[in-house]
């Protein structure tokens, strides 16, 4: 079948937005893969946890401006965590 | 702002730091004062002074690299991140790792290596990230528009001063200047009037000093405002109404002119011998007086500007080079006019004509921006 372009997007998001928490937000590596339609969990706290830190409206959702931001060059140090 | 979990921090406040290799993206000595310049940020405002050595072990190790460079931490090619370092402790700890599939610029047109490095060795001094988006440390790379307004935040200020104090009241490193600035007035030029000229400006230990008729403004890169002063409260001996002014960074001296007599001063203190006559440093005699100068910290060269030309000074000769003068258009494209003030400040060179001023990059040879000449007064 043709790949579904926006099911190929919306891959590539959650693997950025996963890889992003685990490097920056020390989301453990052994989390389930992000559940989009959850509005709690491990995942959708550290979401919260980056949108805070980072200035960005604390909504536990990856909207574009959270996915903008995760996008734009930074420091490899983490934010929070040891 | 945070520090690193346990709060590690340097337990001495002379620190060695090496280059350990360099990027091809720009020439050795842009690396070098890249990262002497994001180190003198953090001097400026604590007490930790560095020097740099070229072999065997140092507090901080820089070093440019790709991928997998041995620290578990591989870079992940262009874009993304930028670099990383390590808290204060020994062996890689205190190191500052820079990406070197970015592509690294003295300017802002792709990343700029004095910003991420002084980001990072913010982090090899102890700063964790700041969730603060005005500040140095915090995480996203923030293209400055203007690199000339560089400043720390108040937040990297208080960081970095929670870990080793506020820089020593003693004047020997710092210019001892009076506590209180003077009133803004009549008699006194206002620093936001957009005719406003200067006679003469000069670096002096990592700040800016723009002088005007007995008053000079002062300039830090850790405070937006500057302080405003009289000449005479700083320098006793020095004349007001100066013609040039310059800081040989090596020597620490700024030199400062005035008709056919030139000082020596280091902090306050007028060198003896001095004044001199201009003439001793090898002007003809028709030269009555110098409009501008600026010290070429990489060549270890001076220029003086009189009217439309200028002369080259050898200042680890001590005299002036053959084959000047030269019209300043020459050697300087697009900047045509007389030039009254001049400096030197990240690798760019501002020349001042009244009230506007000219940003000329010396390696593309050309004229990068055109800047009204209080640009630098926070107006």
């Amino acid at each position: 079948y043709p790949v579904d372009r926006a099911a190929g997007d919306e891959n590539n998001s959650m693997e950025l937005i996963q890889q992003y928490l685990e490097n920056y937000y020390n989301l453990g590596k052994d989390v389930k893969p992000f559940v989009r339609r959850r509005d709690s969990g491990p995942v959708v706290e550290k979401i919260r946890e980056m949108q805070k830190f980072l200035g960005l409206e604390v909504t536990g959702k990856v909207d574009s401006d959270t996915l903008e931001m995760m996008r734009r060059p930074r420091c490899g140090v983490p934010d929070v965590g040891d | 702002f945070t520090t690193f979990p346990g709060m590690p921090k340097w337990r001495k406040t002379h620190l060695t730091y090496r280059i350990m290799n360099y990027t091809p993206d720009l020439p050795r000595d842009a690396v070098d004062s890249a990262i002497e310049k994001a180190l003198n940020v953090w001097k400026e405002v604590t007490p930790l002074t560095f020097s740099r050595t070229d072999e065997g072990e140092a507090d901080i190790k820089i070093s440019f690299a790709v991928r997998d460079h041995g620290d578990f931490n591989p870079f992940d090619g262009p874009g993304n991140v930028l670099g990383h370092a390590y808290p204060p402790g020994p062996g890689i700890y205190g190191d500052a790792h820079f990406d070197d599939d970015e592509q690294w610029t003295r300017d802002t047109s792709g990343t700029n290596l004095f910003l991420v490095a002084a980001h990072e060795l913010g982090h090899s001094l102890g700063l964790f990230h700041s969730a603060d988006p005005s500040a140095l440390m915090y995480p996203v790379y923030n293209v400055l528009a203007d690199l000339a307004r560089f400043h720390l935040s108040q937040d990297d200020v208080n960081g970095i001063q929670s870990l080793y104090g506020r820089p020593p009241s003693d004047s020997s490193n710092d210019p001892v200047v009076p506590t209180e600035s003077v009133p803004p007035g009549p008699g006194t030029p206002a620093a936001c009037d957009p005719t406003l000229s200067f006679d003469a400006i000069s670096t002096l230990r990592g700040e800016i000093l723009f002088f005007k008729d007995r008053h000079f403004w002062r300039k830090s890169l850790r405070t937006l405002e500057p302080g405003f002063y009289l000449i005479s409260s700083f320098w006793p001996s020095l004349p007001s109404g100066l013609d040039a002014a310059y800081e040989e960074t090596s020597k620490d001296i700024v030199f400062i002119f005035k008709g056919n007599q030139f000082w020596a001063m280091k902090g306050t203190e007028v060198q003896a011998g001095y004044p001199k006559g201009i003439h001793t440093l090898g002007f003809p005699p028709t030269v009555r007086k110098i409009d501008a100068a600026v010290f070429d910290k990489e060549k270890k060269k001076t220029y003086f500007f009189v009217e439309d030309k200028y002369w080259r000074f050898d200042e680890k000769r001590q005299s002036m080079e053959p084959g000047f003068p030269k019209q300043i258009a020459e050697d300087f494209p697009g900047v045509d006019s007389k030039v009254n003030a001049a400096f030197e400040a990240f690798g760019f060179y501002y020349f001042f004509n009244g009230s506007s001023q000219l940003e000329f990059d010396p390696n593309a040879k050309k004229v990068t921006h055109v800047l009204k000449s209080n640009s630098w007064l926070n107006c």
